[in-house]
């Protein structure tokens, strides 16, 4: 299974994460 | 007599292959015709593969619902530890940050499956303003292409965004003004994220931020397998399988979570949403949809669902 995000965003938004990182709930994803 | 007994059994075999064959055209032909048929983009997926035609000829929601109801037999105490162990072992369960750390305590492998983790073993992080809403592995992010709306599910292979969200979403989840529909806003870019769980992560999932709620869609559909090698080999897979999306709005405009149901993963259950049923017997009809408006009594007044608020979680079956 799987979640997927989409959203809209200010063009600076930044992700906090990388491709194939393991995550943990509520760790940061992403800042505005 | 011999060469007649040997000609017999080769143009048997021959059978097999080809009826496959003939099965994984009309698997592609039956997506393309129905996909023309309804005349909705957003029916009509990426283009199907192979692979994926192939993965279509399966039964898998039959398959998925049979899983379940094994999953959830309920095991002899004296089995439990053996048993739930080697799954654990199998798939690194970590049964430690977990509400109940005895295998004694767990009742069937979709008790393991769905346990819940320990109050204090999460913390949500404060400075930023999105959050990881699950455990699990990122599989892919980044924007959203503008010009043909296409997400990537793995680099260089895609899905189609109308066809993930399904007909009129945003529109429903923007403010009234037709105009203001048109994502992204001036000034803002579309993102996206998808986080993959695999069988030994915990499967519930919470806010990523504070947002109102609008929306609950439930799109039944496939259950294929989500898992990495799957998404590099099939695209529009993503919006084939079967989804709920909460769609509503959040600081900095439209926001979407969708839960993505995979193969033997066929259950989500949503907090605010109780009589939803996902991989329901009888099929469906190919591009239906179900929408809730989510109401005051589920999330309470503000319809705000702030960080860390527990949305829902998987279940296999």
């Amino acid at each position: 299974s799987s979640i997927v995000l989409v959203f809209e965003g200010p063009k600076d938004f930044k992700f906090a994460v990388q491709r194939g990182e393991s995550v943990k709930i509520g760790a940061p994803l992403g800042r505005i | 007599s011999t060469k007649s007994s040997s000609l017999r059994r080769r143009s048997t075999w021959f059978g097999i292959p080809v009826t496959l064959g003939v099965a994984c055209i009309g698997i592609l032909q039956l997506y393309r015709v129905l996909g023309r048929e309804k005349g909705e983009r957003w029916v009509s997926p990426q283009p199907v593969t192979w692979q994926l035609a192939g993965f279509l000829m399966l039964p898998t929601r039959p398959l998925s619902r049979w899983w379940g109801s094994l999953m959830n037999l309920r095991l002899p105490v004296w089995s439990r530890a053996p048993l739930l162990g080697l799954y654990s072992q199998v798939f690194h369960c970590n049964l430690e940050e977990s509400d109940r750390g005895d295998f004694k305590d767990y009742e069937s492998f979709s008790d393991l499956f769905t346990r819940n983790l320990k109050e204090g073993s999460r913390s949500f992080d404060e400075k930023h303003e999105l959050v990881c809403p699950c455990d699990g592995k990122v599989l892919h992010f980044g924007k959203v292409n503008k010009d043909n709306e296409l997400i990537e599910q793995v680099k260089g292979v895609h899905y189609s965004l109308s066809a993930f969200l399904g007909p009129g979403l945003l529109e429903r989840t923007s403010t009234p003004d037709p105009i203001d529909s048109k994502l992204p806003h001036k000034g803002s870019e579309l993102y996206h994220v998808v986080i993959y769980l695999g069988p030994g992560d915990n499967h519930h999932f919470y806010s990523p931020t504070d947002w109102s709620l609008n929306i609950a869609r439930h799109i039944p559909g496939e259950l294929l397998t989500v898992a990495p090698w799957a998404a590099k080999t099939m695209p529009g897979l993503f919006a084939l399988n079967e989804r709920v999306i909460l769609a509503g709005k959040w600081r900095s405009g439209f926001f979407s979570f969708a839960a993505v149901g995979a193969y033997n993963v066929g259950s989500i259950h949503l907090s605010m949403h109780k009589d939803l049923r996902t991989n329901r017997k009888g099929g469906y009809k190919f591009g239906s949809y179900t929408d809730k408006v989510i109401s005051y009594k589920e999330v309470g007044e503000s319809l705000q669902a702030t960080k860390g608020y527990h949305l829902g979680h998987f279940n296999m079956g």
